[in-house]
């Protein structure tokens, strides 16, 4: 069982949108996936077309009220494609959390409860912040998975977001790899984003992935029929991008 | 002299983006302009080429340890346009003032002592986050500039954002006032792009700005050399449209 934490403090950087479409391209070639939400703005429950509060428990329930991951569980309509809704309730997670004992570990000893059968992919969404649900996400996953929109501000976010992963594996979570970069919402044309990528690159060398996401108006539009790309527009550029991506994580084990 | 929050929860929407270059294109204009970078992400910090700790005290110190704006304050080499940098210190400042008296109002609190000829606009850059830091923008400011991504996200976000103003301008800031909403990134060939604008007039009307800030690339170019558009290329599509914003918004009070 495979856990990621798709991550970036940065908005905007396709986070959701992978969760969503690399989790359904894995559930589409025969794994059993489960996304969990943990940005209280509720975007991949929002994107998949599920309402809050269709679950016995939430995950604020999970986080500070010691309910079960599978009591916070939703079926989407995509065969072995799961979700762990966000609700507005997990709004007040990061300050009521800040008191708790143990509060960067709550998401990691939920998950620790589970059949490592019951699923092959955990991917979490994050918030676009370095906070107690990122943190729990970090201290939770095996990997992670960092999105990465080529423009000027990714490469300062990048050397912040390093220092945090790096007290991470130091404080709580030894076994923290990094599973790649993904270079998102690529314009092939731009002179920025070459250079950026090129600046990554000579940075972190070969953690980045082989496989650019283009930009393409149907992974934007995918969201307001409630579903992924592969249910809206399995032709398009953007289903064809994150299928590849499948294809490379899942022969990629972790990369440091 | 009139406070702006630039304010939506969202990330990655053009706040950083607008509140830079709407504020040098005020400045350019011969108003004396004050940018407030309250994200601990620091990207207005970085895309007007400023380094951390360049101030006296830093805006950590304002809202913490009652220092004066005018210590955090420095200038650019734009006439008349002045910054108060984000520095690292600011990642602790929610937390810590999660337990302060009068949280929400140190920043209302620190603008007050301001001198009213000393700015005739501030402009307030926020996180991706309904935290203290956005709350005390919005309970400092005497309006509101909601940046609009026009896509899926966009409209459940700002029914959330609705429902805050709402309760800050019952408990914290009856004075505040929707200034507008500006429609950001806007690709003027997507079909959702038009729905999404089409949807938010229908349901806010009049106060969406004529001014729309079109995709080009040279907004995110210009941060790698450190300024405005203006400074960078000021004949491109994003410096023309910064100005008509800037020429609307001061013919424009407040809308409601
Ligand atoms: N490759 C792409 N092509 C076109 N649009 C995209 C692409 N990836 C994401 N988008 C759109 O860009 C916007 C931002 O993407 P998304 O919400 O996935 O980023 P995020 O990092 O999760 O943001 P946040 O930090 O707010 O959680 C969304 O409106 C999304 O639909
Ligand atoms: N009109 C535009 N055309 C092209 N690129 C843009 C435009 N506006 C913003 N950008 C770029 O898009 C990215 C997101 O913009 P920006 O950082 O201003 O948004 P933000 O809302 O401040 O994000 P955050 O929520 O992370 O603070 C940046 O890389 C920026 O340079
Ligand atoms: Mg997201
Ligand atoms: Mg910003």
């Amino acid at each position: 069982m495979r856990i990621v934490a798709v991550l970036n403090q940065k908005g905007g950087v396709g986070k959701t949108t992978t969760a969503v479409n690399l989790g359904a391209a894995l559930a589409l070639r025969g794994r059993r996936v489960l996304l969990i939400d943990a940005d209280p703005q509720g975007n991949l429950t929002d994107h998949l077309g599920l309402e809050p509060g269709g679950t016995e428990a939430s995950l604020y329930d999970v986080l500070l009220e010691d309910a079960s991951i599978e009591a916070a569980t939703v079926a989407t309509e995509t065969e072995r494609l799961f979700v762990v809704p966000s609700e507005p309730d997990l709004a007040a997670a990061e300050s009521e959390l800040a008191n708790e004992l143990g509060r960067e570990g709550r998401l990691s000893r939920a998950l620790g409860h589970l059949d490592a059968e019951s699923y092959d992919w955990i991917l979490i969404d994050c918030p676009p912040s370095l906070g107690l649900l990122s943190i729990n996400a970090m201290a939770a996953a095996s990997e992670l998975l960092i999105t990465l929109q080529s423009e000027y501000f990714a490469l300062k976010g990048l050397a912040a977001l390093d220092d945090v992963i790096a007290m991470v594996q130091k404080h709580l979570n030894p076994e923290l790899r990094l599973l790649g970069i993904l270079p998102t919402l690529v314009n092939p044309v731009t002179i920025l984003s070459k250079e950026v990528i090129e600046e990554v690159k000579n940075h972190y060398g070969e953690v980045v992935f082989g496989t650019r996401i283009r930009q393409n108006v149907s992974l934007a539009e995918a969201p307001s029929r409630g579903t992924h790309i592969f249910a809206y527009k399995p032709g398009s550029p953007g289903a064809s991008d994150y299928l590849r991506l499948a294809d490379e994580i899942e022969g990629r084990r972790d990369t440091r």
